[in-house]
């Protein structure tokens, strides 16, 4: 079969294409900081995976040109959409569970954060409140910060973000990798929490723009 | 920056390209489809040393002509990149999360003698 195939003159075969290949592997890991590569937990629906990378490229569009990112080009900076998982453990209010995976060892500094959430508002008389919980360890029932409030004031259904600024510096630069957020709505009697949680197809995500903070300072070599 | 060829031993970069799927890493990574990694490979002669458009830098292409007009057989120039640009990579992490992330000087644009 090898014979029928016309062959590339110059493209490496055999060995050196299988050390090629792993050199590809060990670089893009080491420089991603992985120790491995990502074993999936769960399949994220692909139309949700579409929906929320235009929303990462509609907030790129928005962001001003030469942003903070030119200045410090030093520190890599990863942009991360997190899936939430929802559980309605202490109605009326939503919970929102995200997991991260950074390494425990690195020291994050978060530039952005915005909660993404379709949200069908029938009347203008909604509003939205949003907690941090503590640690996902007490589940539903922890104590509380008011991240933010918002008065729903157009009617109709679509995404609303939400930033969760600065009030949410203090968990990236904690040592937890796990956020719930607790969705708390009064207003027209519509059960937000209720419609959030039944649309698998609109699932809520964060996106958070971070950069590593390198311990100590580089020193370029020259 | 010379693209190796058949006919050339000295200096140039050579195109290598890693199709995820072919390491069964699409799974995860989201885009790009692949990964050019080019290297440099060849000879580096004394009279291409320091060449301009093929040194890393004008302090190194004067030090390697001292080196050359003093004679001395000793210190050689090497191939090395003279070029790079970043590789942005949208990928799964463990929990599902898209990640998002550019990684400077991935792929190799251009090689020359140091």
């Amino acid at each position: 079969a090898a014979a029928a195939e016309p062959r590339c003159p110059s493209c490496p075969a055999g060995p050196e294409r299988w050390l090629l290949e792993e050199v590809a592997k060990k670089q893009l890991l080491e420089k991603l900081r992985l120790r491995d590569r990502p074993r999936l937990a769960h399949a994220v629906p692909r139309a949700a995976v579409t929906r929320a990378l235009r929303r990462l490229q509609a907030g790129g569009a928005r962001r001003s040109p030469g942003g903070t990112g030119d200045e410090e080009e030093e520190e890599q900076s990863y942009e991360i959409i997190s899936f939430a998982e929802t559980d309605l453990t202490s109605p009326p209010t939503l919970g929102l569970q995200f997991h991260f995976s950074q390494a425990q060892d690195q020291d994050l500094r978060i530039l952005q954060a915005r909660l993404w959430l379709y949200l069908r508002v029938p009347r203008s008389s909604l509003t939205l409140r949003i907690f941090l919980a503590a640690q996902s360890g007490a589940g539903a029932g922890g104590n509380l910060t008011l991240l933010g409030e918002r008065r729903l004031s157009t009617t109709g259904s679509g995404w609303r973000s939400f930033p969760l600024l600065p009030a949410l510096q203090g968990f990236f630069s904690g040592q937890s990798r796990s956020l719930r957020l607790e969705l708390e709505s009064r207003g027209d009697g519509s059960d937000v929490a209720a419609q959030l949680n039944a649309s698998w197809s609109h699932q809520p995500f964060l996106v958070a723009k971070v950069k590593v903070r390198e311990p100590g300072h580089r020193v370029a070599k020259r | 920056s010379l693209r190796c060829s058949q006919n050339s031993n000295l200096c140039c970069r050579k195109d290598f390209y890693v199709d995820f799927r072919d390491i069964g890493w699409n799974d995860w990574i989201i885009k790009p489809e692949g990964y050019q990694i080019n290297y440099c490979v060849g000879q580096c002669p004394l009279h291409v040393a320091g060449s301009p458009g093929m040194a890393s830098s004008f302090h190194t292409a004067v030090f390697n002509l001292v080196k050359a007009n003093s004679g001395r057989a000793s210190g050689h120039s090497c191939c090395v990149p003279t070029r790079r640009r970043p590789l942005s990579v949208l990928y799964f992490d463990r929990n599902s999360n898209i990640v998002k992330t550019d990684i400077p000087d991935m792929i190799v644009d251009a090689c020359g003698c140091s």
